[in-house]
């Protein structure tokens, strides 16, 4: 099953 | 103080109407080097980062660095009444003394290219936006496709009447979209061509190394907005990354799109 990745998974806040 | 003097004012209004069906409000923030913007959609899967250089303004003064935050749809609203060659001129003279960002306003004023008689001018509520600025470094992608901006759109309009879903793979044989759904599959492949009579009708592929990623393809779609910015549209894939859809601004700067992939539960 494929899941939806969000974007803070791979960036952080700065 | 902040004064900006846009002469070609379409460029403004391709702009926001590229990016205000992903992201309701976001924070424009100026500084000396330019206009810049970074912001999540709702559900924080796809985020865009806007660029416009001060060098491409015609007349560009910001004496230090501020945020301006705004609810795009009403942007796009006040700039779909400039003529595509308007000249536009937004400004925010109070800053400095306004105590609360919240009550501040952006003004913004069209003048007629045709008739130097007539002047519109709108002032646009500021919003205080709580947004978090994501830091994305430099990196290395595995592969990197340049295709005309029109070609990219068409496909993932195509594959979005077939399936929800686009796995984009960049191997020897050049890129492949390919969607399923329930009436069938398809597949649509591009190999490198440079062999064309205008540079921006090339298709260029650099690959590191084979990739193959799966992407929502409604966030696809609502990216090819920006399709009227750019000619060309630059798609930089890595399999630890979130996909960047690049439209470049002539000579100003860019409007990139990251989206996070589908990834095995």
């Amino acid at each position: 099953i494929e899941i939806q990745a969000g974007i803070r998974y791979y960036y952080g806040k700065v | 103080m902040l004064e900006l003097r846009l002469v070609q004012g379409s460029l403004l209004k391709k702009v926001l109407e590229s990016i205000k069906d992903l992201v309701n409000d976001a924070n424009f923030d100026c500084s000396a080097t330019g206009f810049s913007l970074q912001a999540m959609d709702s559900s924080h899967v796809a985020l865009v980062a806007l660029l416009l250089r001060s060098e491409g303004f015609e007349h560009y003064r910001c004496d230090r660095n501020m945020s301006m935050g705004m609810n795009l749809n009403n942007m796009a609203k006040m700039l779909k009444c400039a003529g595509n060659d308007d000249i536009i001129t937004p400004s925010r003279p109070m800053m400095a003394v306004t105590p609360s960002p919240s009550c501040s306003k952006v003004q913004v004023r069209f003048t007629c290219c045709f008739a130097q008689d007539k002047i519109a001018d709108f002032e646009m509520k500021l919003m205080d936006i709580d947004s978090e600025h994501l830091g994305i470094p430099e990196a290395e992608y595995h592969a990197i496709v340049r295709m005309p901006s029109s070609e990219f759109s068409r496909i993932c309009k195509d594959l979005s009447s077939i399936g929800d879903t686009v796995v984009i793979s960049v191997t020897k044989e050049g890129v492949r979209f390919s969607t399923r759904g329930d009436i069938g599959t398809a597949n649509v492949v591009c190999r490198q061509n440079t062999t064309v009579d205008k540079p921006e009708e090339a298709t260029i592929i650099e690959m590191n190394e084979p990739v193959s990623l799966t992407f929502a393809l409604r966030y696809m779609n609502s990216f090819t907005k920006a399709t009227p910015l750019s000619n060309t549209v630059t798609i930089s894939l890595s399999s630890e990354l979130p996909v960047v859809v690049e439209y470049k601004i002539a000579e100003m700067g860019y409007v990139r799109f990251y989206l996070a992939p589908k990834i095995e539960d």
